[in-house]
């Protein structure tokens, strides 16, 4: 059994009903039927333990008193932030005991067909009172089998006076309460509910180290996902917070947290998320995957053939190196061997149309001023371009296609908390590495 | 396997129950598969059904299973620290 920690500090509790079941849904129960049951159902808690329980009778008004364990009978939102659910779901709550006005409450769903020994779509009342009034006293759900305090609904206990509540329900509300022949509740220390043994010290896992290489640089993809910039190298990635922090210097497991990649995935060629329904595409090798939110959706992986992308030689592309949404634009392009396409995924409805354009594939040596074999690309910060390769990145404004210099910079220092590298003679011209370039100081 | 619309109603479930913390306003509502497996065999546990750490069809019935709304495990950290604080303060 289990406990919650909380008990009542006296053993004479009042109770009262404040509503009853809606007649038109459960007609098999009037008043004082009910009261009849919740009756029944305190008496197999006062059975085994020295409690007693009374029914404060209503005013001349018909208002029902105060008590200790209020009972009511509502539907969905009823003011105490647990909402009931309609009809099956949810049967009903109760409070703990405390000092708290709500503790003890007890509340049925109205919704539900309530009945006395009912058949297969009614819910037996006294069963779930007795249950949930344990919870009023104090208990929390048991996994024992045979328990009244399992928290799932397995039909009518049987014959109401002859219930009898079983050995694990019965030594957790001794353990509270004691026992009817007057032994002095819960043995030596009445007021200390027994506590699980702690688990075994566990020694701290440290991440493999191998792993831990994100100043290296030489990411297989780099995507920006909700706002945030992913890294994703391996089986592993790093996160990128709106506000440039990392989420941790640790990486993360793909298959941790990408859920519906294969197992063993161990490299992601290009992920971006389509701008018309915030779906995330991964592409590795020849398929590709669309991923709701964290998990992929059912029917993918799918070929990359689907794409219709075709070399200007004519040969069908079977990878893809780099994808991104140009924020200039909102256009979607794939960037493989040299070559980019660019698509229109529209939104039709709840359908993403995916339209090859005209006039691709073109060189990506339109892109002037980055390497031609980019890991990946990512529209970020007023929608400029970044591109990025090995531990280098470089950022084409906004709009800009043709860009007189652009120069690279560190991914390893601006992206991912590295310490810089002592200064280094100014990196080479991706396109014309014999160039010769002048700075300030040279 | 499980559908990703069983997959995110279970994620529910469990977080409602007590066998997954709730949501962290930092990390939004993603949580690592591990951590889902484990909480589903937590519940397979408590429920009496076979553990297999998956969305099985045992598992998504004992989930549709009408039943008490007071979660099972009701431990977490938070709770158990409120609870230490009210106990020294008696």
């Amino acid at each position: 059994y289990a406990l919650s920690g909380l008990k009542w500090h006296k053993t004479d509790l009042t109770w009262s009903v404040h509503s009853y079941p809606s007649p038109s849904l459960s007609p098999g129960l009037p008043d004082n039927l009910v009261n009849s049951i919740l009756t029944h159902a305190f008496k197999a808690w006062s059975d085994v333990a020295p409690l007693s329980f009374h029914q404060l009778p209503s005013d001349s008004r018909g208002a029902a008193a105060e008590g200790d364990i209020r009972v009511s009978f509502s539907r969905l939102y009823h003011d105490d932030g647990y909402p009931f659910d309609g009809q099956g779901g949810t049967l009903a709550h109760a409070f703990y005991p405390g000092m708290q006005e709500v503790a003890g409450d007890t509340h049925f769903d109205d919704h539900e067909i309530w009945s006395y020994g009912g058949g297969s779509i009614n819910t037996d009342l006294f069963t779930v009172a007795v249950h949930e009034f344990g919870h009023a006293l104090g208990l929390s759900h048991s996994s024992s089998d045979p328990s009244i305090m399992r928290p799932y609904y397995q039909g009518p206990v049987g014959d109401i006076p002859n219930f009898r509540l079983a050995l694990d329900d019965r030594l957790a509300i001794q353990q509270l309460y004691g026992v009817k022949d007057g032994r002095p509740p819960g043995g030596d220390d009445p007021d200390l509910p027994r506590l699980p043994s702690p688990p075994p010290a566990r020694p701290t896992q440290l991440s493999d180290p191998s792993f831990d290489d994100r100043c290296q640089g030489g990411f297989d993809a780099v995507a920006n996902i909700r706002g945030e910039v992913f890294f994703f190298k391996g089986a592993y990635f790093w996160r990128i917070k709106q506000d440039g922090s990392l989420v941790s210097l640790n990486p993360a497991q793909i298959k941790n947290f990408w859920i519906g990649l294969p197992p063993g995935t161990n490299k992601i060629d290009a992920v971006y998320e389509r701008k018309s329904d915030n779906k995330i595409i991964f592409f590795i090798g020849s398929q590709y995957w669309v991923f709701k939110d964290t998990v992929a959706m059912s029917g993918y992986p799918r070929p990359l053939s689907e794409w219709g992308m075709r070399t200007k030689s004519g040969v069908l592309v079977d990878k893809v190196e780099a994808a991104f949404v140009w924020a200039h634009n909102g256009k979607t392009y794939l960037f493989s061997g040299g070559e980019f396409w660019r698509f229109d995924e529209s939104r039709e409805g709840e359908q993403v149309t995916r339209q090859r354009e005209e006039g691709y594939p073109r060189n990506t040596n339109l892109w002037a001023g980055v390497p031609s074999h980019i890991d990946d690309i990512i529209s970020w910060v007023e929608g400029d371009a970044y591109f990025f390769k090995d531990n280098l990145y470089w950022v084409l404004k906004n709009g800009g296609l043709h860009q007189d210099v652009v120069t690279p910079k560190s991914i390893a220092v601006d992206w991912l908390r590295c310490p810089a590298l002592p200064a280094s003679p100014t990196a080479a011209n991706p396109r014309n590495p014999k160039e010769c370039k002048c700075d300030l100081s040279g | 396997s499980a559908v990703p619309d069983q997959y995110s109603r279970a994620v529910d479930w469990l977080s409602r129950y007590g066998y997954l913390p709730p949501p962290d306003p930092r990390t939004s509502k993603l949580q690592t598969k591990e951590g889902i497996e484990k909480a589903i065999r937590v519940m397979q546990r408590f429920g009496g059904v076979q553990e297999t750490g998956l969305l099985d069809s045992e598992t998504l019935k004992l989930m549709s299973t009408p039943r008490c709304s007071l979660p099972d495990i009701d431990g977490s950290e938070d709770m158990l620290r409120k609870r230490r604080r009210r106990r020294k303060k008696r």
